[in-house]
């Protein structure tokens, strides 16, 4: 099983979107493929028309000790939504007290890593969606994935936010036994405005390989589909913003454009 | 001193283009007005050129006990940016630190409503940019505000949050002596979609009096703002974006518009 993560600190960038997108893409492609929510927000668990606060099994469980009450076995996760070959583990708003729960306990950054190898033999990719902020949950997934995913909105603010992004990483980085190859993803990106256009060649112009050579469109078909709680690669496969991730897919899976 | 928090659990709504906004009109209508940035991301920071990563005094200092190494006092924080009459508070990357380190220690959500205490002979208004997760930072701007502005995006899935965030000012006000006034602010509304339209009406529909008359408009001029490190109203009075805000802030001000 490979799994991807798609994380910034920034919020409203799309790494929902992504993580749908791509997660459609595979299972289209005749991929298995598992989405993991990591949002206490719950946005990817409600894009699929299920609650966040609703009671049941969710990834907040994988944080309890096993056999303690609400303890969440990763095996009996997974929820299934739509296209077919495409499963869900649900987000929880009681995530948001994690951090303040497990503290500065030590060991706590491979429970999600851990949960993911018990099913490892289930599917053939795991996409995490990371909430907008840095904290046990997106450490998790930093530690779990082998790739990493980073939208970034082409806008001059988004740039430097980035900047902090990568000192994150570094930072993160130290405690995996290999460097964690990362893309950045141009989303949001509209071709008509100059700022666009000039933010997207600074953002070229810096990073350099380590940027997706094409860029996601703005495409209101996303809110279509958001609204319709289905992919926008899954209802309207030749709409300009499926296209491009669909191109994204292909150069991932080729290990084209980036670092 | 009137204290308002901008706040939304989901990310990139325009929770600080509307602090950089308001204060902004605030502060070339001659009052004195203190931005707070309490996202550790320093979206707000960073806006007006300011490094989160810089050593110096920010908001985190301020969750330091007195007298021990790197605490703030609230007094000497604050720093000046454009326009005239408008002063920040700077966030620091460190402050993600903060609910893994505070943990479940009693008494950590009144440390900003202390702080801004003793500075309010110098503002007629502090205006708190908050981060996009439910947790300490948040949780001490509905403790000090008396008055909370949510943008909201005018789609879909950010309806469906918005419940959520409902439910959170619900459970956080059980904590204040009078309840929360809380206003919705329609943002990066885009006129020609008809997803945007319905998501409007919807919004309209299910909140009534507490969503405001008016919406504020995709604007790119916004961007280019940004870029600019100045805020709209500031460097384009007449924009669309800037004349959207100066009327939301009138009806603020005339206590029209919210419940
Ligand atoms: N390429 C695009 N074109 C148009 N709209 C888009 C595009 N990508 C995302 N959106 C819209 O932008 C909004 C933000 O996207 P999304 O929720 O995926 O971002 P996010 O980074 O996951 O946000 P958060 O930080 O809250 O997790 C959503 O309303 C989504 O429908
Ligand atoms: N009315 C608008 N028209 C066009 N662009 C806008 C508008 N409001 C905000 N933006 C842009 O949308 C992006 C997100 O806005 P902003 O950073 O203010 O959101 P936020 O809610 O503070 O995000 P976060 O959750 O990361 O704190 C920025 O690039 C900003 O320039
Ligand atoms: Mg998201
Ligand atoms: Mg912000």
């Amino acid at each position: 099983m490979r799994v991807w993560a798609v994380a910034n600190q920034k919020g409203g960038v799309g790494k929902t979107t992504t993580a749908v997108s791509l997660g459609a893409l595979l299972a289209r492609a005749g991929c298995r493929t598992l989405l993991v929510d990591l949002d206490p927000h719950g946005s990817l668990t409600a894009y699929f028309g299920r609650d966040p606060e609703a009671a049941g099994a969710s990834v907040y469980g994988l944080f309890v000790p096993p056999g303690e009450q609400g303890a969440a076995d990763p095996r009996g996760l997974a929820v299934p939504v739509a296209p077919e070959g495409l499963a869900l583990w649900r987000a929880s708003t009681a995530m948001a007290t994690l951090d303040r729960q497990l503290g500065a306990r030590e060991g706590m950054g491979l429970v999600l890593r851990r949960a993911l190898a018990a099913v490892a033999d289930r599917y053939d990719y795991a996409l995490l969606d990371c909430p907008p902020m840095l904290g046990i949950l997106m450490v998790n997934a930093l530690a779990a994935c082998e790739r990493l995913i980073v939208p970034v909105q082409t806008e001059h603010l988004a740039l430097k936010g980035l900047e902090r992004m990568e000192r994150t990483l570094a930072m993160v980085g130290r405690s995996r036994r290999a460097p964690l190859p990362w893309v950045i993803v141009p989303t949001l990106h509209d071709r008509r405005t100059r700022a666009g256009a000039q933010a997207l060649e600074a953002l070229r112009a810096r990073y350099g390989p380590r940027v997706w050579r094409g860029v996601i469109p703005v495409d209101t078909r996303f809110r279509e589909a958001s609204r319709a709680g289905r992919a926008l690669p899954e209802i309207a496969p030749m709409a300009r913003g499926s296209q491009a991730y669909a191109a994204l897919l292909e150069d991932l899976l080729a290990g084209r454009g980036q670092a």
